[in-house]
C-alpha cells in the first residue's frame, strides 16, 4: 500500500542513518504492560558506564515513560501518535533528531503497546524484540504469529509470578521453535533482576557488531 | 472516513437485528492476555440455567477461545481476522447467523485483544467493557484514554496477583472518575472467582433491561 511504501522509504533512510552513526538501534514491541520500561530501566541501570542508551518511547498518549527512562539514566524522547496504533518511520526519523546521536551507542524505540500494528512498520531498526509478559498466557506467538515471526529476540518477562500462572514453558519454546527458530530467547524478571544480565550481554554484542 | 462510515451503517443494522431479538450485547475489549476468555468461561459456569449466553470470539488467528467457550458450556463463533487489529460489525452480522438468536440472552463479542484499534468500530453493542488485568499497570487509562472513556464497565481481573505487583486501586479509581466517571467498576479475579459473582449480577441486570 502506499502508506507502507512511503514509510519504506523514510525507514531505509534511518537505516542510513543509523549505520552512518554506527549505532545498534532496536524495536521493542509488546503488549500494553508486558515491561518493557521495566526491562528499560533496569537495562539503562546494568549498563551504566558501558554503553551509552537513548530511548524513544512511543505512546499514544502521555509522557509517563520517557519520564520513568530518564531517571534511570538513559536518553529519553517521548513520541504521542495521538491514536496511531504504531510508531512510523517518519515519527522515528524526526525524535531521533532530538538524541546526541553521535554520543550514542544503543537507541531502543519502545514502540506503542500493541500485537498487531507495529509489525507491519519498519523503523529503520537492526533487531526486532518482542517482550511477552508470563501473565499473557503462553498462546499469543499462536494468536498473534506475524507479530512474532519476526522478532530477533523474544524477552519472557514476569517470570518471578510464573507459579501463579498456568503459563506452560515447554509449549511457548515448541511453538516459537515451530514458527521462528532462529529468535533468541530470554527468561527475565525486570521486577527482580533474574536473566537480565544475560539480557544485557546481548545487546553489548549487538552494538559491538554495529561498531 | 468512509470505512468508519461503511461500519456505523452495518453496525446499526446489528443493533436494530439484536433489538428484535431482545438481546443484551456486549462489546469486550482489553490488551492480549487480560482474562477475557477465562472470565467468560467463569461467567459461562455461574449462569448456567440462568442466562442464555452466545460468544463471538475474535482472534487475528486460532480457534483456541471459541474452544474453551464451547467447553464452559456457551455457544461459540470463532472469528478469524487473519490480520486486522480489531473486530467490525459486518464480521458481527456474519458470524451472529452461526448462533441461536431466538434462544439467547446475551451475546458477548470477544474483541481482538487491543487497547486501541477497537474502541474505533461500533458493532452494534448495547454496552462496551474493558478488562484491565492488575499486571499491566494503573497507568493504561492515561495511556489509552479514548479506549477507557468509552467503557460502559470496566472489569479489573487478576486480583489475586495484586500483592506481586505495583498496581495503585487509588490511583486506578482517580484516573477513572477523572475520565468516565459513570463506568461501573469491578474488581474481580477470574481464577479464584472473587468478585465474579457481582460481574454475573450486572449482567443479569442488562439481560433484564433488553427483554
Ligand atoms: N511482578 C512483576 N511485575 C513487573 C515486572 N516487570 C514489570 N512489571 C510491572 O508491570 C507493569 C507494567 O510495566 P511497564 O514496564 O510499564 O510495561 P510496558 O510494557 O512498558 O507498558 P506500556 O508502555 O504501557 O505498554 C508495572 O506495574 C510493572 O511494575 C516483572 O518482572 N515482575
Ligand atoms: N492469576 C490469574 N491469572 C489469570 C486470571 N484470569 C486469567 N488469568 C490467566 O491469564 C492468561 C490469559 O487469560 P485469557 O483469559 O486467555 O486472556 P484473554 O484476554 O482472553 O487473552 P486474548 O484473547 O489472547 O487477548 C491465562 O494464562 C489465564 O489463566 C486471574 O484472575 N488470575
Ligand atoms: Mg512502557
Ligand atoms: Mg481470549
Amino acid at each position: 500500500s502506499k502508506v507502507l511504501q512511503s514509510n519504506e522509504q523514510a525507514a531505509v533512510a534511518n537505516r542510513e542513518l543509523f549505520g552512518k552513526h554506527g549505532l545498534a538501534v532496536i524495536n521493542m514491541m509488546s503488549s500494553p504492560g508486558s515491561g518493557k520500561t521495566t526491562i528499560l530501566e533496569q537495562t539503562a541501570r546494568t549498563l551504566q558506564g558501558e554503553v551509552k542508551i537513548g530511548v524513544i518511547e512511543g505512546d499514544i498518549q502521555s509522557t509517563l515513560d520517557a519520564e520513568r527512562i530518564a531517571s534511570s539514566g538513559a536518553e529519553a524522547v517521548q513520541i504521542n501518535t495521538e491514536g496511531a496504533c504504531h510508531l512510523d518511520a517518519s515519527m522515528v526519523a524526526a525524535a531521533v533528531q532530538e538524541l546526541p546521536m553521535s554520543e550514542l551507542d544503543l537507541i531502543v524505540v519502545e514502540n506503542v503497546g500493541n500485537l498487531v500494528c507495529p509489525a507491519e512498520f519498519d523503523l529503520g531498526e537492526d533487531a526486532r524484540v518482542i517482550v511477552l509478559s508470563v501473565t499473557e498466557g503462553n498462546d499469543k506467538p499462536l494468536k498473534y504469529p506475524v507479530m512474532f515471526r519476526q522478532a530477533t529476540a523474544i524477552v519472557v518477562n514476569k517470570v518471578d509470578l510464573i507459579e501463579h500462572t498456568d503459563f506452560d514453558r515447554a509449549a511457548l519454546e515448541q511453538d516459537i521453535k515451530d514458527l521462528n527458530p532462529r529468535a533468541q530467547l530470554f527468561w527475565v524478571s525486570a521486577r527482580t533482576g533474574e536473566g537480565i544480565g544475560e539480557w544485557c550481554e546481548w545487546l553489548k554484542r549487538r552494538v559491538a557488531i554495529r561498531r
